[in-house]
């Protein structure tokens, strides 16, 4: 990208197309070619070469954030709660999630504390089955909080090492529907006080600046531990990534990239950015 | 919002007949700024502020406008004229049963959507609609369709995951026609614009059932990446008309507007909820109002 020796209007114009098509976002955008633009002028960068290198720079620094890598085994049962909008791939994330830790030798159950969407329970009972992990769940229409509450009890009693929480996706701006989570989380509290030990928000490659609100509000709520974005096997760059680890610095543990129970890949960051463009 | 930002643009441009084309690319700057930040295509901004220069340079001031308002009535009104047009309901003349087949990426809400579109026909426009679960891979899809159809009292074909989804397609219509159904809606996987399997799949149901309506399941939420999607499904498939699901959150909603400005096609019905009944006629005007913030 970036044909041009020179740096010109031109070439800052390119690379605003470039930020914005990859869902960076205009404020983001923004400051990045703020940043850019200074450096022209104070005559650290001379050359586009050399602009490439630098922006590669500065998004590195905005989405590689320091996290402890979250240690599982510091108590047991781990018990992980994953949260997001509606259709983003919470359900399917969990699944390979419970094979990832599965693989590792770990004992893992899975609670199906979606009770409200129309064969959601089947969907998780489906993967569990697949993926060869006990699963605890109640009836459809069941008290969400309930049936978490029921199953860290059992992973607590049972020994389970990881316990995987799926909750029904919502839209961050439905209050009740946001209450409803702090309730589950509240409730979780009760069992085990440290729970849940990660929250992780799932955010949508194909979304662009919702994300930002979504992450506001389901931070402001709960407490988000850890993203996780999927679907970036498309052609969505997914780069809104950027903007949300610039601006909330929650960690990036995975990414998303297929539909199978092995699509799941830790983030990195590096790669991430060569990626965007 | 957008509306003081171009009212301090033109705040020292009091006492002028018209506009000029200085005043014009001041005032497109905020509005450039506010379709990106509602996540339309940024190559779409581009054709459309310069259809809006086109309209705006040299217009009298009406007397009853500011010029700031002036230049929002002609950004609406265009932004209204693109996503709007010819009334948009379905098209379900011609053989029977009518055939409506729902597309779109992954997790857009097309199973949701077939199940509103099953209640639409059925309550509010006298229909018996079939519903017809061909999506085999996604683990319970079929359930999930079976569940909504109970929920809604509309029948559901009896596809299994063994089976193939060009042959569910084909055999439910067959089945509608022999009980008498008049409308088949055909639920088919989430896929990628860039599997082509996936895609020759959908052209296969296509050519099979050769359905009225290919409507195109898109999120709201989508960001610059809407105008690839609706390209890739609307060249392999030309579909008839779009339907923007999750509306009722707090998404500007630009990819209405990539999607319609690529495809050329018109949005149908709008997702408001996760409800049956949460389904809207698509309002070109509400959109504008809320693509410009
Ligand atoms: N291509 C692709 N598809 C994905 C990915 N992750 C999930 N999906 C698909 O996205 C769709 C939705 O996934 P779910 O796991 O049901 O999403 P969810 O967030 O649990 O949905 P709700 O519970 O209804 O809110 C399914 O078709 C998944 O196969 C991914 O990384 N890549
Ligand atoms: N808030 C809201 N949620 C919706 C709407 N339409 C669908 N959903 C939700 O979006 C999620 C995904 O819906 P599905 O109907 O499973 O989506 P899909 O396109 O069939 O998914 P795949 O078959 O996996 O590609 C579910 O949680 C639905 O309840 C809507 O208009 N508003
Ligand atoms: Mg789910
Ligand atoms: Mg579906």
């Amino acid at each position: 990208f970036l044909g041009k020796k020179q740096i010109d209007e031109e070439v800052l114009e390119e690379l605003e197309e470039i930020l914005i098509m990859a869902d960076l976002g205009v404020k983001a955008t923004q400051e990045l070619i703020q940043t850019i633009t200074k450096k022209v002028s104070h005559k650290e960068i001379n050359n586009v070469e050399e602009l490439k290198k630098v922006l590669k720079e500065e998004i590195f620094k905005m989405i590689s954030i320091n996290r402890p890598d979250f240690d599982i085994e510091r108590q047991r049962p781990f018990v992980v709660m994953m949260v997001g909008v509606n259709g983003v791939g919470k359900t399917t994330t969990i699944a390979k999630l419970a094979k990832y830790y599965y693989d590792q030798g770990k004992k893992v159950l899975l609670v199906a504390a979606d009770t409200f969407r129309a064969a959601a329970i089947e969907q998780l009972q489906a993967w569990a089955q697949r993926v060869g992990v006990d699963i605890y769940s109640q009836q459809s229409g069941a008290d969400p909080a309930a049936v978490a509450f029921d199953g860290v009890q059992l992973a607590k009693n049972k020994g389970y090492d990881i316990v995987f929480i799926d909750t029904a996706g919502r839209l961050h701006t439905k209050i009740n529907l946001m209450e409803e989570l702090k309730k589950i989380k509240r409730v979780i509290q009760k069992i085990v006080p440290a729970a849940p030990h990660e929250i992780f928000l799932v955010l949508d490659a194909t979304t662009g600046q919702n994300a930002t609100s979504q992450t506001k509000l389901f931070n402001e709520a709960l407490g988000i531990t850890g993203i996780i974005m999927t679907k970036l096997d498309g052609t969505a760059k997914g780069g809104i990534l950027v903007s949300v680890a610039h601006e909330f610095r929650i960690p990036i543990h995975f990414i998303g990239i297929g539909e199978k129970m092995d699509d799941l890949k830790p983030f990195d960051p590096e790669a991430f950015v060569e990626a965007l463009f | 919002n957008l509306s003081d930002k171009l009212a301090s643009v033109f705040k020292k441009l009091k006492g002028k007949g018209h506009l000029t084309e200085d005043d014009i690319n001041k005032a497109l700057k905020e509005v450039k700024l506010a379709l990106l930040e509602a996540d339309v295509n940024y190559k779409v901004v581009k054709d459309f502020l310069n259809r809006v220069k086109e309209k705006a340079v040299g217009q009298e001031v009406l007397k009853s406008l500011t010029p700031a308002q002036q230049v929002i009535k002609i950004v609406r009104d265009e932004l209204v004229n693109l996503m709007g047009g010819t009334t948009p309901e379905l098209n379900l003349k011609g053989k029977v049963p009518a055939v409506l087949m729902l597309v779109g990426l992954q997790g857009s809400g097309k199973t949701t959507t077939c199940a509103k579109l099953a209640k639409f026909l059925k309550s509010k426009r006298g229909r018996h609609p079939f519903l017809v679960p061909a999506d085999v891979y996604r683990p319970a899809a079929i359930e999930q369709l079976q569940k909504l159809g109970e929920q809604i009292k509309v029948p559901v074909y009896h596809s299994s995951p063994e089976d193939n989804p060009v042959e569910i397609c084909f055999q439910a219509v067959n089945e509608a026609r022999q009980k008498g159904y008049d409308a088949v809606i055909l639920d088919t996987a989430g896929r990628l614009h860039i599997d082509e399997k996936m895609m020759e799949e959908l052209k296969q149901i296509k050519a099979r059932v050769y359905p009225q309506e290919i409507l195109l399941v898109a999120d709201a939420m989508t960001g610059q990446d809407a105008v690839n999607v609706a390209k890739n499904f609307n060249k392999a498939l030309d579909i008839t008309g779009i339907i923007l699901t999750k509306m009722e959150g707090d998404a500007r909603g630009g990819a209405a507007l990539s999607i319609k400005a690529v495809t050329q096609k018109p949005i149908k019905f709008i997702g408001v909820g996760e409800k049956l009944d949460a389904l809207d006629v698509f309002h070109p005007d509400r959109i504008a109002s809320r693509i410009l913030g």
